[in-house]
């Protein structure tokens, strides 16, 4: 934790050291150190490591908001006007990183604002994934369209698509089964998915989910997805943990996609829209 | 690459034929970087690097290899060592008087269920234990993969109850070679969580509790484990995902902290994706 007393640089290092224990990322937090003691230096010295620490925090917040994120999107209550419906928003991202609870917090989310919601079981692989979310969708009590293990996962998505349009839903939300970037036949899957779903609506919104527990290499995932797939926003889940998923500074800095929402637990109220002074105060603790 | 930039950095330093005090310090803050980079907790890092330092400076200057190949032998070597390269591959802790006891653990989303099958199907002749009540699907996920293994399925005695299922599983798989419970995801911190853990464990007496944890686990990692591991004695580390490219750092700061043998990693998402723990061949991983 960041000490007390004027900024110096035993200050400095403990400021490093927190960026880095937040999966910060070495560079970023030894660049983001430097810039604030060449801030400190310009101002004369004799600045609080408090205010040293505050001045940082607005730097990452600074990063994070550049690319929009914060800016909770307005979301219609009752159906969206402004384009046709259904709004088909698409969840991707790697094994176990919460697609499927974060589809269904969404769907939950705009099932209580008064849209009529269809969640679509698009991973036709793991064991019991159509189950998992089929118990959300009855407990949610909205549209559900699933098909058999081992379909084709574009179909399931079309199929979704379609009985969103034919049911009347404002929203469509459609669960994929994870995938390590690296596995480049699965990315091509999710392409192939995003493709046959452009014949009939190509989605809204593809968010990809981060576990906040992933280090460093979650930067190659969301270079990865970003790459070939349309990741409008990011999602960075369980953040109710002791992980503070630093490593989202370096990608939105590079990338310029939003952090959209946080996981914060495991019920459907869990689904927090992204702050970036929050997030930012957390990562300088 | 580490080499070429480690390369570098002995170059453009005098005493260039030799690993002394002096050019060994631009050389040890590549390597930080890159195990900073490798997820390696910064802690370690640094008590890591202060033993790299001590065997670099005391080993013998070979005359057939340039300082920077030398080095990073010293340091893959250190790493290798640490991760358990000099002992004995760790083996399964087997109960000689019944079935051996498997309690599996970790964080929401580590592989603990697709853990259960992939050790079902390493060892054989187990029964897979439901204590997963929590999560939606996951009872049902778990009896799937048993019959993919062939593993007998236990599935919970009572769906709300989580400590009278594990009593009632210990009764049911007395037959087995081995008994492997899956639990529910949680969160270190959780308090409420981590006390129905440590009763479990109470009533199972594991002969092996297993973290199993995410291979592109942060920082965050040396905390996690220690923390389960002040509540249940972890007999082993499984690291999971590593067919991905995360360089797994996790792996060293939970061995120097811990000591905690790494016995398998997960290399896939079927059930036959699970190895053994190769200390040299991980330690090339996290050096990148
Ligand atoms: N504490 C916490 N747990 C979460 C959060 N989001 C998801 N989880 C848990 O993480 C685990 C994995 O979530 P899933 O939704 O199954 O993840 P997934 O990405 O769909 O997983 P795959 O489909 O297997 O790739 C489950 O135990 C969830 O309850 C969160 O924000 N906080
Ligand atoms: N690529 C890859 N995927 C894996 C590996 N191990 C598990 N998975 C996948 O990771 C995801 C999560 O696995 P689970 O077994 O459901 O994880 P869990 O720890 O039981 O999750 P919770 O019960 O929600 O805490 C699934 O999509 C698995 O198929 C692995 O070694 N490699
Ligand atoms: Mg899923
Ligand atoms: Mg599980």
């Amino acid at each position: 934790a960041v000490g007390r007393g004027l900024f110096d640089d035993a200050a400095a290092e403990q400021i490093e050291e927190a960026l880095i224990e937040a999966d910060i990322g070495p560079e970023i937090a030894l660049r983001l150190v430097e810039d604030v003691r060449e801030w400190v230096r310009s101002a004369g010295g004799g600045v609080t490591a408090e205010t040293v620490r505050e001045k940082i925090e607005m730097d990452i917040a600074e990063i994070l908001r550049g690319s929009g994120s914060g800016r909770s999107e307005e979301i219609p209550p009752n159906g969206n006007h402004s384009s046709e419906q259904p709004r088909v928003t698409i969840l991707v991202g790697v094994n176990g990183s919460g697609k499927t609870t974060t589809a269904a917090k969404l769907a939950a989310q705009a099932a209580a604002r008064g849209s009529r919601v269809l969640l679509g079981a698009a991973d036709t692989f793991r064991a019991a994934a159509i189950d998992q979310l089929r118990v959300w969708a009855e407990r949610i009590g909205c549209e559900f369209v699933a098909q058999d293990q081992g379909a084709d996962p574009a179909a399931v998505a079309f199929d979704a698509v379609q009985a969103g349009k034919s049911r009347g839903c404002d929203e469509v939300f459609i669960d994929t089964a994870g995938r390590l970037h690296t596995q480049t036949n699965l990315m091509a899957e999710l392409e192939k998915v995003i493709r046959v779903l452009g014949k009939i609506k190509p989605p809204d919104h593809c968010f990809l989910t981060l576990d906040a527990t992933t280090g460093r290499n979650g930067l190659q995932q969301i270079t990865t997805f970003s790459r070939s797939l349309p990741v409008d926003g990011l999602i960075v889940t369980k953040l109710d943990g002791s992980a503070r998923a630093g490593v989202v500074v370096e990608a939105v800095e590079r990338l310029k996609i939003p952090v959209r929402y946080v996981g914060v637990g495991e019920t459907v109220e869990d689904l927090m829209p992204f702050d970036p002074e929050a997030f930012a105060r957390e990562l300088v603790r | 690459t580490l080499t070429e930039r480690l390369n570098k950095t002995f170059r453009n330093l005098a005493g260039f034929g030799k690993l002394n005090e002096e050019n060994i310090q631009p050389a040890l803050r590549e390597i930080r970087v890159a195990l900073l980079e490798a997820d390696v907790h910064f802690r370690v890092v640094k008590s890591f690097l202060e033993n790299v330092k001590k065997r670099a400076l005391g080993s013998e200057v070979l005359e057939s290899v340039t300082p920077a190949d030398q080095f990073v032998k010293v340091v893959r070597d250190e790493l290798a060592r640490t991760l358990g390269a000099e002992e004995p591959p760790p083996e399964l802790r087997k109960n000689p008087a019944g079935p051996t006891r498997i309690l599996l653990c970790g964080l929401q989303g580590a592989g603990k269920t697709t853990a259960a099958a992939k050790l079902a199907h390493l060892l054989g002749k187990s029964a897979l234990v439901a204590l997963d009540l929590k999560r939606p699907g996951a009872v049902e996920q778990l009896r799937v993969m048993a019959e993919k293994v062939q593993a007998t399925f236990l599935p919970p005695a009572d769906p709300s109850d989580v400590r009278l299922s594990a009593r009632k599983a210990l009764e049911e798989g007395r037959a087995f070679e081995h008994l492997i419970f899956d639990t529910a995801g949680r969160l270190q911190i959780d308090e409420e969580l981590m006390e129905e853990l440590v009763e479990v464990a109470g009533i199972v007496k594991p002969d092996e509790i297993v973290l199993v944890l995410d291979a592109m686990t942060g920082q965050e990692a040396l905390n996690v484990a220690e923390t389960f591991h002040k509540r249940v004695p972890l007999t082993a580390l499984m690291l999971t995902k590593t067919d991905g490219d995360a360089r797994g750092g996790a792996a060293l700061s939970i061995r120097h902290v811990t000591g905690i043998p790494i016995k398998w990693i997960g290399t896939g998402e079927r059930p036959d994706a699970i190895e053994s723990f190769h200390p040299e061949r991980f330690a090339d991983r996290i050096l990148g």
